[in-house]
């Protein structure tokens, strides 16, 4: 993943040639914070869920996104569009790669529910998802998101079912009942499947951009072919309890403008 | 007018040694007084050095370069030069302590992509544009 510029004889130069003295270091770092655009060095909190905002599939999309880059300096037609396509696991519709050369930004969300509540007052079995979209800067529209979920394939009891999967905005929240839900989508599952499932919330995290008070999360449920409330596990969908890189994360894809001014100090 | 018929020679002897030239050998790129010739040289950012392994996850730095050199008279056939480089070169010239010659400065510039964690652990790729010097000339 590293973006060396190699010249002929292969060799990396020096960044300073000597080891730089703290005060210059520091001016250096403010400098290229600046340019970055960042007000201070970010220090994400390890205990915060560090890994479950999906770095993997960013550090795909950053590759495709490089080598992207790569191409256009030199000059090269972009020969690797079926290639990445194909090889790339995560990139899985064109539709993304659109999104992804068109986007000067992408954003993968911590989710933020630390606590599942497996099953709603009327004993429905549900997965709660939470993410905070408001913390980018200011200004910028989401072009396209999504929230991911990864199915693995079940046990051979169940293996010619299917189930179908809802995903709900949550509307409004009540202490002693079930929340009002709006359903984003329905889609029916073969046991069998295994795979990363996008579903598109562009809307919704529209929604939550413009006014935070409606970003009560994401429900998503499961029911069997006979409409039987069923858990996540035993149809193979991964929570916040199966390995890092699987876990379900959000993505939104962001055009910002492209006046970008440096603050003077 | 002579002066450009001037500069088209040194273009042409610059560029493509004639068959059979008897001139003086085409002039060394890499001799002393070339370089201090306009042109772009090399500066690696590296964001390992500066100790931002923990929040950067791609790439461990770029070659960001710079330019640096001197837009002297003839401007330097090889380097483009703005017609205001021109302009400027004559007046600087004829008033050497008050107007400054033109200035050697990027006319190329590409984007790369950075990825790092923010404070709340979410993931960042941002297309940062003009960040890479590509190429450089007299303005």
């Amino acid at each position: 993943g590293s973006n060396h510029s190699l010249d002929g004889n292969n060799e990396v130069h020096g960044f300073i040639h000597r080891r730089l003295r703290t005060h210059e270091k520091r001016e250096m770092q403010k400098e290229i914070l600046s340019i970055l655009g960042l007000p201070h060095r970010p220090r994400p909190h390890l205990w915060h869920g560090k890994y479950n905002s999906a770095p993997l599939f960013m550090l795909d999309l950053y590759n495709t996104m490089s080598s992207e880059e790569k191409s256009q300096v030199q000059g090269m037609p972009d020969r690797y569009e079926s290639v990445r396509t194909t090889q790339s696991p995560h990139l899985a519709t064109y539709q993304e790669t659109a999104f992804l050369n068109d986007a000067d930004m992408v954003m993968s969300f911590v989710n933020l529910v630390e606590y599942d509540r497996d099953l709603s007052p009327q004993r429905r079995h549900h997965k709660e998802f939470k993410f905070n979209p408001s913390q980018i800067p200011e200004g910028e529209a989401v072009t396209a998101a999504e929230f991911r979920l990864y199915k693995e394939c079940v046990s051979h009891s169940f293996r010619n079912d299917t189930f179908l999967l809802k995903v709900y905005q949550v509307v409004k929240e009540h202490p002693d009942r079930e929340a009002d839900l709006l359903l984003l989508e329905s889609r029916r599952l073969w046991a069998a499947e295994e795979g990363w499932l996008e579903f598109d919330i562009t809307a919704t995290s529209n929604l939550w951009l413009m006014n935070a008070a409606h970003n009560l999360g994401l429900q998503v449920s499961m029911e069997t072919s006979s409409g039987q409330s069923i858990s996540f596990k035993e149809v193979g969908l991964v929570g916040r309890d199966g390995a890092l890189e699987k876990q379900p994360f959000m993505v939104a894809f962001f055009k910002v403008s492209e006046v970008h001014i440096r603050t003077t100090r | 007018s002579t002066g450009g018929k001037r500069r088209q020679q040194n273009r042409n002897r610059s560029t493509q040694p004639q068959e059979g030239y008897k001139g003086p050998p085409p002039p060394d790129y890499n001799s002393s007084d070339q370089k201090t010739a306009c042109r772009r040289h090399e500066l690696y950012v590296s964001f390992r050095e500066l100790g931002w392994q923990d929040w950067i996850i791609a790439p461990e730095g770029y070659a960001a370069n710079y330019c640096d050199g001197e837009c002297s008279f003839p401007l330097n056939a090889h380097m483009n030069a703005t017609n205001h480089a021109i302009v400027q070169t004559l007046v600087h010239l004829m008033n050497p302590e008050n107007v400054p010659k033109p200035c050697c400065a990027p006319t190329k510039l590409h984007a790369i992509s950075v990825l790092y964690f923010d404070d709340n652990s979410n993931v960042i790729l941002k297309k940062y544009k003009n960040m890479v010097v590509r190429a450089c000339g007299c303005h």
